[in-house]
């Protein structure tokens, strides 16, 4: 996946950090200290669609498949910037009751971007 | 948009970086988007934090998490890089301190309300308990049993919920099983137990079971109960049971 630098305005990552300390939730999450907040964005033109992220790869495949043929039951999708890889995440936190919780979050960190 | 899906970006808006509010939208999102995945309808109110020393106790002791230099804490991490499935069960471990029962000899759980969550099925439940040895300790003994009742349960208005023969070679951490009936009132609405520790020979033998003591003195050596439970929605768990 691409990193949004700012000059390209195709399908990347933006990197977002937000430190608990700086938003006042440090005294309820014990750990981690941040959470990356990244996200996705920028255009997905029909060139590219579909082309990023090898889990799409059999995707891209059919794609490349029907464009070659001039056809293409694709050609009028409009497709969308969005993660292809996650990563979980494991927080520590006190609830409610001041107990504290261990949690593993599954697809909480987007690592990878791509056009779906 | 902010519903919660396997896509944790789409929930973010998107965002033109000349706004400088743009920013504070972006942390606005991130936290409506943590709070979604901890299915937390508001951030808790913490009034009266752990001492710290309890939770470093309990978090060395179930080996969750260690301290670094800078004084954070910091937790393993799930390895599970890649496109994770959506479990329909999510699991957690849950620490929760005793605080004082009725009589000295009681301690209480609370386990808080997850929002929106169907069912809790506990799946594992142990209580840690320090005994302490005191400096008149008669060495002809080197086990005791420890015994934990449910009050409001059984005959007597008491349910033997577990017991347990221990080393008390020195003073330090024992953990004892907690029983599925009793576990049962902890998945239930009311989320809380109520147990009496009982040790008949620790008199005799010069140890104690540090219980919620009154006193800051034996703070961190406060007991907890360490649960691992699963959330599941409820139409999930009918069809398991099918």
């Amino acid at each position: 996946g691409l990193e949004c630098d700012g000059k390209i305005n195709i399908c990347c990552r933006k990197q977002f950090y937000v430190n608990f300390r700086d938003i006042g939730w440090s005294d309820w999450i014990i750990a981690p200290i941040g959470y990356y907040g990244n996200y996705c964005e920028g255009e997905c033109p029909s060139h590219i669609a579909g082309t990023s992220g090898s889990s799409l790869s059999f995707h891209s495949a059919v794609i490349n498949h029907y464009r070659i043929r001039g056809y293409s039951p694709f050609n009028n999708i409009k497709s969308c910037c969005v993660p292809t890889k996650l990563r979980a995440m494991s927080m520590l936190y006190y609830d409610d009751e001041h107990n504290i919780v261990k949690k593993d979050i599954q697809n909480m960190i987007a690592e990878e971007c791509g056009c779906s | 948009e902010g519903l919660v899906s396997d896509c944790p970006s789409c929930s973010l808006p998107r965002l033109q970086e000349t706004a400088p509010s743009a920013e504070s939208q972006l942390v606005e999102a991130v936290k409506e988007h943590i709070l979604n995945m901890l299915h937390l309808k508001e951030r808790p109110n913490i009034t009266h934090p752990v001492p710290r020393a309890a939770l470093l106790n309990a978090l060395k002791n179930l080996h969750v998490g260690k301290v670094r230099d800078d004084g954070n804490v910091e937790i393993e991490e799930e390895a599970s890089s890649g496109q994770a499935l959506r479990e329909p069960e999510q699991t957690s471990e849950i620490i929760s301190f005793a605080e004082a029962g009725p009589t000295q000899d009681v301690v209480h759980f609370q386990i808080a309300m997850e929002g929106g969550r169907d069912l809790t099925l506990v799946d594992q439940a142990n209580i840690w308990l320090y005994l302490k040895l005191s400096n008149k300790t008669n060495r002809s003994r080197s086990k005791v049993t420890v015994r934990l009742y449910q009050a409001g349960q059984g005959q007597d208005g008491q349910a033997l919920v577990s017991e347990k023969q221990v080393d008390i070679k020195r003073s330090g951490w024992h953990t004892i099983p907690v029983s599925r009936s009793a576990q049962a009132t902890l998945g239930t609405q009311e989320r809380s137990l109520e147990l009496r520790v009982t040790c008949e020979q620790c008199p005799e033998a010069g140890v104690r079971p540090v219980l919620a003591e009154p006193t800051d003195k034996e703070e961190s050596h406060r007991p907890f109960l360490m649960l691992l439970v699963r959330e599941v929605q409820e139409h999930t768990h009918r069809i398991r049971k099918r």
